[in-house]
């Protein structure tokens, strides 16, 4: 199983989209794809119609120690979602109490890994959505992803903040074995404006390789996807959108356009 | 001292952009104004073009009890930024260790209102911009606030996100002596778009009184004016973004359009 984490602290730039979109691309080419919602506000679990605040089982419950009340086995954990072939674990709002309970104990930032690894031979891919904060959470995905996908709004403000994310990584990268791969993916770009060519020229310039050839174009119906509960690969191949999705998906199984 | 909080636990709904523009208005007005950076990721700092990441005082020192190494007296906490008349309380990156710290201590809720009430004499109004995440930083700026705005992207998912905000304001309000008086700002607003329309109208049938009576538009110039590390109330009174956040304020002002 490949586990790819989408992630970035600033918030409202596409990450949920990223994985919504990857993730239905992977299951419509035949791959058995798990997308796991790690953020407390739950954009991907409340995206497929659940309920971030319903009583079940949540990656919260993996952070509960097994026996103990409310423990959640990462076997029984995911809930079938469109397209075929695409699961869900679901985030639960109490996630946002982990950073307070966890503190500063020890050896919770392999939680993550762990379970997944006790699923590996479920799923060919894993697509880990992290939420907008760095945390427990998003230190757990970056312990347990192989490659780390980095949307960023083509928007100058967004470049500055890339500039955090990267010294982030470098702070995460000291405790894994081998450095992670990542790509920087620009998103709700829009042609028709200088600030965003500028952008977009700006940040190819300060991080070459590391950014993918392409862009992912602002494109409405988006909106119209998410408000039907469907990704948009799924219901209009042919959107720009989505056709973005499927050139950035290509690349990355292609090992093009990252260091 | 007016304080008002600017809060969505979605990212990348205008929270920043409300307070900037708020602030540049109530400057512009005479108003003596101090805006306050609570978000780890410092979006208004570096707004402003100074570093998250750079040494020296920040809201974070505020957490550090009084006569330890780091912390901050809020008497000395304040820069200034244009427009005259407007300063800035730093965030740093360090804050995003806050919560992991403070854990489950008691009374770290009331952090933010105390340094506020330190202050309360050399400004008019406090606007007090949110990390998306429901941490201490929101707590605090929930408990320290008077007035909440909330900005909402008009788009179906964001609808969705705001029903987990209201049961939030609940819980929180439960510590608050008196109701906190909240109002939703629909924020990035797409005229051309079924999917916008669509969701505004769906936004005002679900919370009514509410919600305000305008929309902050969508405006390409937002992002100028963030390149150029100014409000764009200040560098374009004139532009649609800015006369929408002008008739905000003047509502907000006369006491209209909230519940
Ligand atoms: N390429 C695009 N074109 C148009 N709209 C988009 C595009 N990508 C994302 N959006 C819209 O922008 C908004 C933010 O996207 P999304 O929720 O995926 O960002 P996020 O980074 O996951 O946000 P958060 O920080 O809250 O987790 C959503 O309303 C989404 O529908
Ligand atoms: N009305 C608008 N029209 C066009 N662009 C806008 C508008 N409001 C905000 N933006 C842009 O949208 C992006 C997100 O805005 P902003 O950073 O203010 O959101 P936020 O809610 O503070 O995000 P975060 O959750 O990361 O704190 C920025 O690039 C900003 O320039
Ligand atoms: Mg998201
Ligand atoms: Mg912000």
């Amino acid at each position: 199983m490949r586990v790819w984490a989408v992630a970035n602290q600033k918030g409202g730039v596409g990450k949920t989209t990223t994985a919504v979109s990857l993730g239905a691309l992977l299951a419509r080419a035949g791959c058995r794809t798990l997308l796991v919602d790690l953020d407390p506000h739950g954009s991907l679990t409340a995206y497929f119609g659940r309920d971030p605040e319903a009583a079940g089982a949540s990656v919260y419950g993996l952070f509960v120690p097994p026996g103990e009340q409310g423990a959640a086995d990462p076997r029984g954990l995911a809930v079938p979602v469109a397209p075929e072939g695409l699961a869900l674990w679901r985030a639960s709002t109490a996630m946002a109490t982990l950073d307070r309970q966890l503190g500063a104990r020890e050896g919770m930032g392999l939680v993550l890994r762990r379970a997944l690894a006790a699923v590996a031979d479920r799923y060919d891919y894993a697509l880990l959505d992290c939420p907008p904060m760095l945390g427990i959470l998003m230190v757990n995905a970056l312990a347990a992803c192989e490659r780390l996908i980095v949307p960023v709004q083509t928007e100058h403000l967004a470049l500055k903040g890339l500039e955090r994310m990267e010294r982030t990584l470098a702070m995460v990268g000291r405790s894994r074995r081998a450095p992670l791969p990542w790509v920087i993916v620009p998103t709700l770009h829009d042609r028709r404006t200088r600030a965003g060519a500028q952008a977009l020229e700006a940040l190819r310039a300060r991080y070459g390789p590391r950014v993918w050839r392409g862009v992912i174009p602002v494109d409405t119906r988006f909106r119209e996807a998410s408000r039907a509960g469907r990704a948009l690969p799924e219901i209009a191949p042919m959107a720009r959108g989505s056709q973005a999705y499927a050139a950035l998906l290509e690349d990355l199984l292609a090992g093009r356009g990252q260091a």
